[in-house]
């Protein structure tokens, strides 16, 4: 563990806090893609299935355990409690498009051919890709309320802090793992844009909204 | 992967 490893960790960990308040405390979950909920539900359970046969740490096991029960406490909240709050009409990213090609992938390119090994593949190729239907969401309704940046600026900067943990281990320890690096660059790549509106508009106070 | 150890990582 060093410090960007729990740096990332923490920036997660805070991400997923901010938006169980943010739906809590506005008994709303308007501006937030189910769909990229339901992704994320995927990505945590089907990497931490290792949980069973696996035991690394009691950190390690507390975070993966906190990280699938808040990603299915986030869909009840948003497919049954506040189920009247949630923007269907905008939330129209076809997640099949995702799924499949990421299943393919993990079937194609992977450590090693085993059920365990090939789903822990999938999930890393999808949450590389999981918030593009929230990103699909906010370019839709041209906006996000400084909450749902927070959110999405903590969930951002938790993969960005991994690629530092990961070139100081490579150094420190000589470990690597091509795949989680490779997945972990596309992953923050995608949330450049936002990064950029969200360092120059919302922390100057504005609220994230783009041109017409 | 390390066989024995699995991933360590979140």
């Amino acid at each position: 563990m060093n410090i960007f490893r729990l740096a990332g960790d923490l920036s997660h960990l805070l991400a997923i806090i901010l938006l169980l308040i943010k739906i809590w405390k506005t008994r709303s979950c308007a501006g937030i893609s189910g769909k990229s909920q339901i992704l994320f539900a995927v990505v945590y359970i089907s990497r931490y299935l290792d949980l069973v046969t696996t035991f690394v740490s009691v950190y390690n096991t507390v975070m993966k355990l906190v990280f699938i029960v808040s990603s299915v406490a986030t869909l009840y909240m948003m497919y049954v409690k506040f189920k009247a709050t949630y923007d269907h009409n905008h939330d129209s990213f076809r997640i099949e498009f995702l799924l499949v090609p990421c299943f393919v992938l993990a079937l194609l390119i992977h450590a090693a051919f085993t059920p365990l090994e090939i789903l822990w593949t999938f999930s890393i190729y999808l949450e590389a890709v999981a918030i593009l239907p929230q990103l699909f969401l906010v370019s839709k309704t041209g906006e996000a309320e400084s909450i749902t940046s927070h959110y999405l600026f903590a969930l951002g900067s938790y993969r960005a802090l991994y690629l530092l943990n990961w070139i100081y281990r490579y150094y420190a320890e000589g470990h690597y793992d091509l795949i989680a690096i490779f997945a972990g660059a596309i992953q923050t790549i995608l949330y450049c844009d936002f990064f950029y509106l969200y360092i120059t508009k919302v922390l100057k106070g504005k609220k994230l909204q783009l041109p017409a | 992967i390390d066989e024995e150890e699995g991933h360590d990582e979140l």
